[in-house]
């Protein structure tokens, strides 16, 4: 089972966007996804349009409730561990209690019968991103083509640093996935560029700009769902196939 | 002295390209502008090139240091109060003060002359952004033309809700600003008068999307100095005109 964090700090870089594109793409080749939902936004229950009864909140802070219950399945091979906005009030919550970052990781201990569980975390520092954190293996980071995201890589190297050497749980970066790629920009070229140069091998085939992505989040649908032959459907269709290369046989 | 809030728990609608330029054309009116920088990313000292000494975290935090010592000027009527991302462990600190809600506003009672007080505010829903809500009297709210950031928007009118109704401090929303609007894109469009009919008339003109406005930042320039021509400066130089039509005299 992979567990894997899509993180970064930056906002609007395309996280949610991967996750539940990148999972719907690998449920299609018939492996078994969870995206948890770590994010107060609940963007992931918008896109799936569901409407929580127990989510993230309760398997954090109520111990009467299993992960298992709040888990809603919504195609197939793909479940949804939602969350909603009272997960901003677990933030203050779980500051008090003892082992506070590594709550999350507690609660899914016995957690399995996935071949990938996706972590869709928020645009920040907190106490939920740490726990997503100390819970996965791995992180992917999507990374718009923008000067501000670039820069703000260097701050994720170093939370999954401090995760490592302060928290003492290993969790390494396994793929940089540019996003919003615009070819004919030079700003793009340029990002991408910076990129590859810092992280060798890990830089995935960019995902392209590509409007039908946003359009598919208001239908509720998948990319694969919505536009199947669109640029943004071919893209995560690679990243797919990439990610399942790297992943040792079951 | 206005103390506008500039926020949106969203990532990535231009929150803080919105504040630089914004306060950048009004310093130019000859106004004198404040920008504070909330936001652990310090993506205004990252736009300014400046390497804060003392920053938000000293404000807040260090009995000892006052606002005034942490003000750095940037340009010729405008000011950065800067932020590090050592503001992310505020966060956990705050938590445990009494008032914690109020630290900001504590701190920056004395806090003076000035025409506009800006807060570029984090994309998350935490303390940070508490304090900058019990600061500002108002709120600008950059919304960028897509399905999930119109979802947001509900949560952010319960987030001042709250601040009003628990927190016992008044602030309103005083402009909505459309952002990446593209008026070729459908979506765009539909985004657009989705918002003129919830917030009447506070949706300002529609900042254009521009690529001219991302080159800005990695050349740590306003948008009138990088290109004073280009579709970015002409909307927020309309956007300013509009700001200062609504501002009572001095
Ligand atoms: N490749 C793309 N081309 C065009 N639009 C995209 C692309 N990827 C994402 N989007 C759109 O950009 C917006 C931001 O994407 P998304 O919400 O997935 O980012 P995020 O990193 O999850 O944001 P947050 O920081 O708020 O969690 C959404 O409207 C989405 O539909
Ligand atoms: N109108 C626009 N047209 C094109 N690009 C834009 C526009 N406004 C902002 N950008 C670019 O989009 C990216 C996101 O903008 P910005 O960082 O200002 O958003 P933000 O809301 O402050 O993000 P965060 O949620 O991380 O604080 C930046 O690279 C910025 O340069
Ligand atoms: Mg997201
Ligand atoms: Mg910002």
């Amino acid at each position: 089972m992979r567990k894997i964090a899509i993180i970064n700090q930056k906002g609007g870089t395309a996280k949610t966007t991967t996750a539940v594109n990148l999972a719907a793409a690998l449920a299609a080749h018939d492996r078994t996804v969870l995206l948890i939902d770590m994010d107060p936004q609940g963007n992931i229950s918008t896109w799936f349009d569901i409407v929580p009864q127990k989510s993230l909140y309760h398997v954090l802070l109520d111990e009467t409730v299993t992960p298992e219950e709040c888990i809603v399945p919504v195609r197939q091979n793909l479940y949804v561990l939602p969350s909603t906005k009272i997960a901003a009030q677990a933030e203050l919550i779980l500051t008090g209690l003892p082992g506070r970052e590594r709550v999350l990781s507690r609660k899914l201990a016995k957690l399995g019968g996935y071949d990938f569980v996706f972590l869709d975390c928020p645009p920040s520092l907190n106490l939920l991103n740490q726990n997503a954190m100390t819970y996965a293996d791995e992180a992917f980071i999507p990374v718009s083509m923008d000067y501000l995201a670039l820069v703000g890589v260097k701050q994720i190297l170093e939370n999954l640093k401090m995760v490592r050497e302060i928290l003492g749980h290993e969790i390494d970066v396994s793929l940089v996935i540019p996003t919003f790629y615009d070819r004919r920009n030079r700003k793009s070229r340029e990002v991408l560029e910076k990129l590859e140069l810092h992280f060798n091998g890990k830089v995935t085939d960019p995902i392209r700009a590509n409007v039908r992505l946003a359009e598919a989040a208001s239908h509720h649908q998948t990319i694969f769902e919505y536009d199947p032959t669109s640029l943004g459907a071919r893209d995560y269709q690679r990243l797919a196939e990439r990610v399942l290369a790297e992943t040792p046989s079951r």
